[in-house]
């Protein structure tokens, strides 16, 4: 699974996710990717979410939803994504990953899983990681 | 305002031999989308670019390199959401066109619905001009191989970690 979020120079939000699914899926499988506020969700008001992972678990919490709920709330793009995170690992045994940002700029890329590559671009500086606190 | 795009690669186990790869696409990729930011662009704009670029890269589990069914086949699903409008558009078991995030945005212009599938998405996508590309052409070796241990295990899945899409 491939994703993003973005915030452009007028403060507008997207996200984008993109899947080939999951590795020997029955014919016809569908999982998070296409569904709103599981693969992704996008909010001028809240912030944007896209999100990669074990896709049966993800559509149980409606992960990216679950996230930008906790960002209304109050939490920061990072801890509004490590506690949708944790809520699907405790919950539905899920593992997985979210790109995350919120309508000032603020962004996060965090996850459950052994590793997830990202990168990041704001001010001219390339941000990218694959391990955990990278 | 300062424009800000980020990207992801899949989350799970990224062997070793694929790390790199994985690396230098993620930071092409958001290259890519974020010139158009820097241009004044829409992060709308941004985000399918970003994600048409990792599509188009084998290392990655979407587009050219996605991973196969029980068939041996090429399903992919994609989504686009728009936080301004709350508009979006989504495709769902989608086969043989090589950007199916770019078919998402189109139904998201192009229609009232939300979400297209199977047959329907690809008769949609050929509505809307977009061109079919061989299965084949969406298949790696990688993919194949990957394929093959879990028939030839008697297995569904490599591990839990493999069951991530």
């Amino acid at each position: 699974t491939v994703g993003a979020v973005a915030v452009d120079s007028d403060g507008n939000i997207a996200c984008a996710t993109s899947t080939g699914g999951m590795l020997n899926k029955m014919e016809g499988r569908v999982g998070d990717t296409p569904c709103i506020g599981c693969g992704g969700y996008a909010d001028n008001k809240i912030g944007a979410v896209s999100t990669t992972g074990h896709g049966e678990a993800i559509m149980k919490v409606t992960l990216a939803r679950l996230i930008l709920f906790h960002m209304e709330q109050g939490q920061s793009v990072e801890a509004a994504s490590d506690l949708g995170l944790a809520y699907m690992k405790s919950r539905v045994d899920g593992l997985g990953g979210v790109v995350t940002v919120d309508p000032q700029g603020h962004w996060a890329a965090r996850f459950s899983s052994p590793q997830m590559s990202w990168g990041a671009a704001q001010k001219d500086t390339l941000h990218y990681g694959l391990y955990t606190g990278e | 305002m300062l424009p800000v795009l980020v990207v992801h690669g899949g989350a799970g186990h990224i062997p070793k031999e694929r790390s790199e790869k994985s690396t230098a696409g993620v930071c092409s990729a958001v290259r890519a989308g974020y010139a158009i930011l820097q241009g004044g662009g829409s992060s709308m704009d941004a985000v399918v670019e970003a994600v048409s670029e990792l599509e188009n890269n084998p290392s990655f589990n979407a587009g050219c390199g996605s991973v196969l069914n029980v068939k041996g086949e090429v399903e992919m699903d994609a989504i686009v959401m728009d936080g301004k409008t709350l508009g979006s558009g989504a495709v769902s078991a989608v086969r043989c066109i090589a950007n199916p995030v770019q078919l998402a945005r189109l139904v998201m212009d192009k229609t009232s619905h939300a979400c297209l599938t199977a047959e329907g998405a690809t008769q949609f996508a050929s509505a809307m001009g977009v061109p079919t590309v061989p299965q084949e052409s969406l298949i790696t070796e990688y993919s194949r191989i990957e394929v093959t241990e879990i028939h030839e295990a008697g297995r569904t899945v490599f591990t839990k970690e493999g069951k991530m899409g």
